[in-house]
């Protein structure tokens, strides 16, 4: 049997907002090492990867590896059922067809069961590779989601640049065009509202904005967000879940015909 | 125009 018992409960929640409207159905997989997921939205143009981290639980029991396939908007439904303050727990027995979630106050006044019909899904794995990316740029979250809204107001692609003066983010529309450049800030309070700028060699990738946005809803989850780029590589978007784990999103470049 | 590529280009099923 497995049971995960997470105190802070609207970590789950959130994890869930941010891609039930990415990937329909999806396998949980449950090990000794966490809880985590890998899944393609329908078109394989994007890959969401979750991982929560065993040590980031409060209790962690998985007696064996087990798979556990969902669907996102269904779980999603069930964990809105939890207060934010929640904790939440989920159970499962080997071999089951059901999910239970169980959320329990703060003050353990109110203790909610909610059982979910598990479903079996064929899903292709991906091997992603560990790569050395060209650049990486690590912004506050909340200014990356500002400018991708912006730039889907005036164009369907952003073309991503990074060079020694910084990111510079660029669409071009019926109604005219837009460039926002971003430069190196590491001059502030709190270092999650640093743009840090890793260059190796400069890159330049042009991307889907409506899928930019959607990543974008992962950003209650984190302050800051990175962004690794490589010529010929998907660009990784990724959003650390404090204490354990991520939320990565790839997405496949576009190219000029 | 451009043309969307997939992330099946890039990465191989396991």
């Amino acid at each position: 049997m497995l049971e995960f018992r997470l105190v802070q409960g609207s970590l789950l929640k959130k994890v869930m907002e941010a891609i039930k409207d990415l990937v329909t159905d999806a396998n949980f997989e449950c090990s000794s090492t966490g809880f985590s997921l890998q899944a393609m939205d329908s078109s394989h143009v994007a890959l969401v990867a979750l991982l929560l981290r065993s040590e980031g639980f409060e209790h962690y029991r998985c007696d064996r590896n087990l798979s556990m396939g969902m669907n996102l908007n269904n779980m999603s439904k069930m964990l809105k059922c939890a207060g934010n303050d929640d904790i939440i727990t989920i159970k499962a027995d080997d071999g089951g067809d059901i999910v239970t979630f169980m959320f329990e106050s703060p003050s353990q006044d109110k203790i909610s069961d909610f059982e979910m019909k598990l479903m079996d899904i064929s899903s292709e794995q991906l091997g992603i590779p560990e790569s050395e990316y060209q650049s990486i740029v690590r912004m506050p979250a909340a200014e990356f989601q500002r400018i991708c809204k912006d730039l889907s107001s005036i164009g369907d692609t952003v073309i991503i640049s990074v060079t020694k003066e910084g990111v510079k983010f660029s669409t071009r529309g019926d109604i005219g065009s837009a460039n926002i450049v971003c430069r190196q800030n590491t001059s502030v309070d709190k270092p999650e509202e640093a743009t840090v700028i890793e260059m190796k060699e400069p890159v330049s990738l042009t991307f889907a904005l409506r899928y930019m946005n959607s990543f974008t809803k992962a950003t209650p989850l984190s302050n800051s967000v990175s962004l690794s780029m490589s010529s010929d590589l998907p660009l990784v978007v990724e959003y650390k879940i404090a204490d354990m784990g991520y939320l990565r999103f790839y997405l496949a470049p576009k190219i000029e015909d | 125009g451009d043309t969307q590529r997939s992330i099946t280009e890039f990465f191989r099923v396991t």
